[in-house]
């Protein structure tokens, strides 16, 4: 079963992943 | 709220473990194809019996796999670990492979969140299920540890009810500059979750899905699990991660697109929850039994136990007389028998009674060092010399307390010394008369009575003396005259006296002496 990696293109984040979320 | 909870307690459910109840098996797998909102979802029911022995949290590609950042496919992962099912796991991070939150695999803490509060659920070394909010304290605390303990994102069911709001509320909700928490929350995608019903079997959830497109989202799925008995989970990574793996092989439909994105590739994750046939707890059964189908079988007669890690000597326990080893009782010197209940014979000592006693007349010997106590009487190791004057008692430790420091009795200390029929008891009797102290009372005595009785036979003795030198000198000058006289032809004459024919004494002498002479 040749696979092959995903694309990775469904993301179901909870949080953005672009900015470092700051802890209060 | 974000906060980082360093200290402390939080929020969790504990579900003591159930020893395996009737009805639970081993382990099933059910496929479902059910109805959400008019939506038709496929997905995988999982329930395994003893969490504890048939749960595993595994890294991605093996052991070292989060400290390396590495990615893998539940397939990849899973081909060493003889998992029978297994799933995606915890979150990460895409671009570094990260794994995030808590994670704990085979009691082995390989990452932290630092008291990042998300949802988290794990095993502990007694088979506690946990599921909930911890501390960072919580989940580094060593008493009763989590041998197996990973993190999601929202807690979807506590103790039998929905508590995605009360989740909402504690997993940073107003980070969202998009609302993006309550979009994960509301959107329909590809879902795990992991938890336990009410007989303490661990459940695996899995539906198919794509984001937006197809699935189902967090409530759907709670209210899916509530009817499934479920009492508490909590939801895992979802829409490309979502992977279901049986028996090794990729059993579900990712929505990840594959290169040629006519079909579907799994996506290499972060990592896995695994649930394999029960291991024995420790696998090597502490190396004093052979697992087999799970259950340690303890090898030799006397361990016992889960984990054959517990000695058992029987009912007595040794009689508290001796150690239970995995051979048996190791009896205590002076101790014997199976169970170390027989007490040394008065002739042996130490272990296992196998050293002889030397003591004699009639000492008792300690069972355990072979110490003789010695009789009234008696003293050294073996109890074979007697007392020296003046000591008594066992061991002749108490010095004699007669007056005029007399010895006493070496038995009793008695100083009336008649009660001895001993010969010994005899001589020191006339030993005692020649003590020291003794006799000078005596000589004191003695001298207050014979002093003038000693001056009387000094005098006495004296006179004799005198008188015996007296007579020795006269008989001496007498032999010398008459020897003188005889030589040179003189006479002597002695007038004669009327004895009616009778001599005197003295004449007779004379005339004895006279005829000596003569005969000279």
């Amino acid at each position: 079963f040749s696979r092959g990696a995903s694309l990775d293109d469904d993301l179901l984040l909870p949080y953005p992943s672009l900015r470092a979320r700051s802890a209060r | 709220d974000c906060a980082r909870v360093r200290v402390g307690g939080r929020e969790h459910e504990s579900w003591q473990p159930s020893p395996a109840t009737p009805g639970a098996r081993g382990l099933s797998v059910r496929t479902f194809v059910s109805h959400f909102a008019g939506r038709a979802v496929t997905g995988h029911l999982t329930r395994a019996a003893e969490p504890l022995r048939s749960f595993s949290v595994l890294e991605p590609g093996g052991p070292g796999g989060c400290a390396s950042r590495r990615r893998a496919t539940v397939e990849e992962t899973v081909r060493e670990a003889g998992c029978s099912v297994a799933q995606n796991g915890g979150f990460f991070r895409m671009d570094t492979g990260e794994c995030l939150g808590n994670v704990v695999s085979a009691g082995r803490r390989v990452s932290s969140a630092g008291g990042l509060q998300n949802a988290q659920f794990g095993i502990r070394r007694d088979g506690t299920l946990v599921t909930g909010y911890l501390s960072e304290e919580e989940v580094l605390s060593t008493e009763n540890p989590f041998v197996e303990l990973l993190s999601g994102v929202v807690w979807l069911i506590r103790n039998g009810s929905i508590y995605i709001n009360e989740s909402q509320a504690a997993e940073c909700e107003e980070t969202q500059e998009t609302g993006s928490f309550s979009k994960f929350v509301n959107v329909i995608s590809a879902r795990t979750a992991v938890g336990h019903d009410r007989k303490g079997q661990l459940v695996l959830f899995h539906a198919d899905g794509q984001t937006e497109q197809r699935g189902i989202n967090l409530w759907e799925m709670a209210e899916f699990l509530l009817k499934q008995d479920v009492v508490n989970a909590i939801n895992l990574d979802g829409g490309g991660s979502a992977t279901f793996v049986l028996n090794g092989t990729l059993a579900s439909y990712p929505s990840d697109h594959c290169q040629d994105n006519m079909w579907r590739c799994p996506r290499s994750v972060s990592t896995v929850v695994c649930v394999h046939k029960p291991r024995c707890q420790p696998p090597d059964c502490s190396g004093h039994g052979t697992c087999v189908e799970g259950r340690c079988q303890c090898t030799g007669h006397f361990w016992w136990g889960a984990a054959c890690d517990k000695l058992d000597c029987g009912p007595s326990n040794c009689s508290q007389h001796g150690l239970c080893t995995e051979t048996g009782c190791r009896c205590e010197a002076g101790w014997t028998g199976s169970n170390c209940s027989e007490a040394c014979s008065n002739g042996s000592f130490g272990e296992d009674c196998a050293r002889k006693c030397q003591c004699q007349n009639g000492a008792t010997c300690d069972p355990a060092q072979g110490t003789c106590t010695c009789p009234p009487g008696f003293t050294g190791d073996s109890c074979v010399q007697e007392c020296p004057l003046g000591w008594y008692g066992p061991g002749c430790q108490k010095p004699c307390e007669c007056e005029h420091q007399c010895p006493c009795n070496p038995q009793t200390g008695n100083c009336n010394l008649t009660q001895t029929p001993t010969l010994n008891s005899i001589l020191s009797q006339v030993k005692q008369c020649l003590q020291p102290s003794e006799v000078t009372l005596q000589t004191r005595e003695f001298s207050l009575l014979t002093g003038t009785a000693w001056l009387a036979l000094t005098l006495v003795l004296v006179f004799l003396l005198l008188t015996s030198m007296g007579v020795n000198v006269s008989l001496l000058l007498g032999a010398r005259a008459e020897r003188s006289r005889h030589l040179d032809g003189s006479y002597v004459y002695h007038p004669l006296q009327e004895m009616n024919g009778e001599l005197s004494a003295t004449e007779k002498e004379q005339q004895g002496d006279a005829c000596s002479s003569f005969k000279d």
